[in-house]
Parts: structure tokens; C-alpha cells; sequence
């Protein structure tokens, strides 16, 4: 079982991520308009500056993450940006949607200009994460998991971030046994997507270059 | 890289509170 420390945590953590979204305005604009695939690379380049922002704010609900050296919550954020969004972005294909709006939302990418190379990893990501069919709580706390990720580029003290870490994975590792007491590799399976992620993070650099050139 | 001095960018400022700027 949970603590009640564990509870409280989990709770911190659960609210700030819901706290914090992206404006609805973008989802509608998504849904509503057609685009040229110029105006296509705005909207997505907006909507992905929105999503850092969002994830700043979000990290900075996470207990002891200011505590942490400036420098070194700049090289935590820097790291993880790419894989806090790709896991945000679960939610909408995960999520029961509104009649064709994961599609819409795929098409949009799809006509994006981003190379066919990229788009496939990304959504077989999304194909295999949902198949999961995580809890709102795993999501939010799989997220600060991430960001907390102490072998990022350029952080200097990796255990002042490792200590704020594995409280998150107790918390996670606990909620996952009872959640999914039928499936004892449950909270495995789920680290097992941070690797992924981690793949989708070394190519996303690519896919930007791509796409700019283009 | 660009791309990440432009991400660097938006968290320092999203760190300091200067959404706006």
C-alpha cells in the first residue's frame, strides 16, 4: 500500500499535470481549420512551444526540483522536453476523443512535411504505449520519472537528481501492483516505453534537421 | 544545434516566469 506520504506525493504531482495543459484553443484550431503545409509547420511549431512551456510549469510543481542547481534543471528540462511531450501527446490518442480527431490529428502530421521515416516510429510509440492503457496518475508520475532522469547531458549532480527520482519510481512501482494485480510485469512494461522514448528522443533531433531543410 | 538553443531558450525564460517576453 501507499503511504500517506506516497499518497500526498502522488497527489501533488497527479494535480499539477492536470494543472497544467496546453490551451484548449489549440486543439480546436486542430480540429477546425484547413491548412496550407506551411500554416501546418506553425500551428505544430506553436503548439510545441506551448507544450514546453507547459512542461516547465509542471516541473517546477515536482518537490525539491528548484532546490536542484539552476544549470542543472535547465540540462534536466533540455533532456527530457521531447520525451515529457511525446508522452502528453499519449493522451490524445489514448484518450476517448471526440469522432475522428486522432485522425484528423495524424493526417495533419502526416501532411506536415516531416519525412514518412520519422511519422512511423512515432505513432507505432503511440500504438504500443496505448496499448498499455495507463491510469492518468501512471501518466503524471511516469512523466516526472522523466524529467528526472539523472544521466541527461550536462548535469552535474546526478545524485542530488537520483534522490528526488526514486521516490517518483516507488510511488509508480507501487501504484503499478495495485493497479495491475493481474499483471506483475506491468510496471516493467511501462519503463520498458522509456526506452523507447529515449530512441524517439535521438531521432526527433533528425526529424527536425529534415524538416527544416525541407 | 538551433533547434536547442530555441528550446533552451523557452525553458530559461518559462523558468524564470517570463512567458510574455
Amino acid at each position: 500500500e501507499l503511504t500517506k506520504e506516497q499518497q500526498a506525493l502522488m497527489k501533488l504531482i497527479v494535480d499539477a499535470y492536470n494543472k497544467h495543459q496546453i490551451p484548449q484553443d489549440f486543439a480546436k484550431k486542430l480540429l477546425q481549420e484547413q491548412y496550407s503545409a506551411d500554416e501546418n509547420f506553425l500551428l505544430l511549431t506553436e503548439v510545441a512551444t506551448s507544450q514546453v512551456q507547459v512542461l516547465v510549469e509542471f516541473t517546477k510543481s515536482i518537490p525539491g526540483f528548484l532546490s536542484l542547481d539552476h544549470e542543472d534543471q535547465i540540462a534536466l528540462l533540455k533532456g527530457s522536453a521531447v520525451e515529457a511531450t511525446y508522452l502528453r501527446s499519449v493522451q490524445v490518442f489514448s484518450k476517448k476523443m471526440p469522432t475522428g480527431y486522432a485522425q484528423l490529428l495524424e493526417e495533419r502530421i502526416r501532411k506536415s512535411g516531416i519525412s514518412q521515416d520519422f511519422i512511423t516510429p512515432i505513432f507505432n510509440f503511440y500504438k504500443s504505449i496505448s496499448k498499455l492503457h495507463m491510469a492518468p496518475e501512471e501518466q503524471a508520475l511516469l512523466t516526472a520519472v522523466t524529467i528526472l532522469t539523472p544521466d541527461r547531458p550536462y548535469v552535474k549532480d546526478q545524485q542530488a537528481v537520483e534522490r528526488l527520482q526514486e521516490p517518483m519510481l516507488d510511488v509508480l512501482r507501487k501504484l503499478c501492483a495495485l493497479q495491475h494485480p493481474r499483471e506483475p510485469q506491468y510496471f516493467a512494461r511501462l519503463l520498458g516505453r522509456l526506452t523507447e522514448l529515449r530512441t524517439l528522443n535521438h531521432f526527433h533531433t533528425e526529424l527536425l534537421t529534415s524538416w527544416r531543410t525541407n | 544545434p538551433a533547434s536547442n538553443l530555441g528550446l533552451e531558450d523557452i525553458i530559461r525564460k518559462a523558468l524564470m516566469g517570463n512567458l510574455e517576453d
